[in-house]
């Protein structure tokens, strides 16, 4: 990686409010577990069955490792859920994980951060659209699906329209001048929406840092007209 | 382990993304 730290690539991967998902890839299953735990099993194909040869379970906060080889490196059959951490587990701190696992922690914080990027954690409606605020802050993807069809969805470096006709694109700096004025009035609501999601979601903060360390969110302001 | 050409996205994380959304309203 030519870097001296994990820290130095990505920040600890962060599962908290995430519902529990088990998703298998061609190599591995990364779930996230009720505890908020994220799990990733590695998969070795032997005599035709797929095996759970390695696993690696991380903390909610992504700050601490528990890593282990199943069956004393035997593996066990792929199940629906992990094998349990056995007691001669080793145990790391993200900053202490030794760079053979680097690769695979960076994995799981990949996935973690795609489903964060598609929760909801403020939903606002407005009288024309449902405004969603999505959980991986800062600068958290936001979705405003409006009513009539047409959808903006805006990430930290771009903005895709779907028009209600379905039409759907990219929008870049130079396009935005070529806009319908149909399609501006969409953006500037989208840009509005956006605008109080992010001062009702501060406001919300402001509150939760005062109460028992119970997260008030995911939060619904309004409904549908 | 390779990892590189890993993909997430089918329809079984579609299904969970839907879900995700407040009174099942895309």
């Amino acid at each position: 990686f030519g870097s001296s730290t994990l820290r130095s690539i990505i920040s600890p991967l962060n599962a908290e409010r995430l519902k529990p998902i088990r998703q298998k890839t061609k190599n591995a299953v990364v779930s996230i577990l009720e505890s908020g735990e994220v799990c990733m099993e590695f998969l070795k194909e032997q005599n035709s069955q797929e095996r759970v040869k390695e696993v690696l379970r991380i903390s909610c906060d992504g700050n601490l490792i528990y890593v282990y080889h199943p069956n004393e490196g035997k593996g066990f059959p792929l199940v629906d859920r992990p094998p349990s951490p056995p007691e001669n587990r080793l145990s790391y701190t993200f900053d202490s994980l030794p760079e053979k696992y680097w690769k695979k922690y960076q994995y799981a914080a990949k996935f973690i951060k795609l489903v964060r990027s598609k929760t909801p954690k403020v939903t606002y409606y407005t009288r024309y659209a449902k405004c969603m605020l999505m959980e991986n802050s800062p600068t958290a993807d936001v979705e405003v699906c409006f009513y009539d069809g047409a959808k903006i969805h805006k990430t930290s470096d771009v903005i895709r329209v779907i028009e209600k006709s379905g039409r759907s694109y990219t929008l870049e700096g130079s396009r935005l001048s070529t806009l319908s004025d149909e399609v501006r009035s969409y953006l500037d609501h989208a840009n509005e929406s956006h605008c109080v999601c992010l001062s009702l979601e501060s406001a919300i903060n402001t509150e939760e840092k005062k109460g028992e360390n119970i997260s008030l969110f995911p939060i619904t302001f309004g409904r549908r007209p | 382990d390779d990892l590189d050409d890993e993909e997430f996205y089918d329809d079984h994380l579609e299904a969970y993304f839907k879900k995700l959304l407040p009174h099942g309203m895309q």
